[in-house]
């Protein structure tokens, strides 16, 4: 563990919890991808079987228990508790062109051919691509509110400091996870268009912005 | 199990 990882962690924790409580607070999930967020419920729940075989530390245990919760919470929001607020005809983007490729790839290239091995590489290239429902979404509705902008800058800025927290492993330990790697930096690049957009006009106070 | 890395990532 270090301080980059940890605040990576951090940053993936905020950004959830911004989302959870905006829909709570507001009744309402306008705006938010519902594909996306059951993406990463997925995402979570194939990475974290592991959770069953293996014991790394205490704090990795309640994190993914915790990220497990909040996400299939979330899921349960959207889909149920607030549906009526779901902007399902907004939210069409194809999830199945995402998931052909990804469980493709991940039965290609995995470090071990085992289910657990196939199933947490599924999670690592799904993770990379999750957020593309969303990120269509902004782009059909042409805005998005300020809240769901912080959400993706701190899921953005969750990616960026692995990729810090990588390169610091590779020096101090040795350690380079090739397809963590990969697919963490191809999922930044898809953050960086939106980074740019959110600091010049978010943070500069127009409250909304739109994607190009 | 060997040769199977352990994941200590989120």
């Amino acid at each position: 563990m270090n301080i980059f990882r940890l605040a990576g962690d951090m940053s993936h924790l905020v950004a959830i919890l911004i989302l959870l409580l905006k829909i709570w607070r507001s009744r309402s999930c306008a705006g938010i991808s519902g594909k996306s967020q059951v993406l990463f419920a997925l995402v979570f729940t194939t990475r974290y079987l592991d959770l069953f075989t293996s014991f790394i530390s205490a704090y990795n245990t309640v994190m993914k228990v915790v990220f497990l919760a909040l996400s299939y919470a979330t899921v349960y929001l959207i889909y149920m508790r607030f549906r009526n607020s779901y902007d399902s005809e907004n939210d069409t983007f194809r999830v199945e062109f995402l998931l052909v490729p990804v469980i493709g790839l991940s039965f290609l290239e995995n470090y071990s051919f085992t289910p657990m091995e196939i199933l947490w590489t599924f999670s690592i290239f799904l993770e990379s691509v999750a957020i593309m429902p969303q990120l269509f979404m902004i782009t059909k509705t042409g805005e998005a509110e300020s809240i769901t902008n912080h959400y993706l800058f701190f899921l953005g800025l969750y990616r960026a400091l692995y990729i810090v927290n990588w390169v610091w492993r590779y020096h101090t330990e040795g350690f380079f996870d090739q397809i963590a790697v990969v697919s963490g930096v191809v999922q930044t690049i898809f953050y960086c268009d939106f980074f740019y957009l959110y600091v010049t006009r978010v943070l500069r106070g127009r409250g909304k912005m739109s994607l190009p | 199990a060997d040769g199977e890395p352990l994941h200590d990532e989120l």
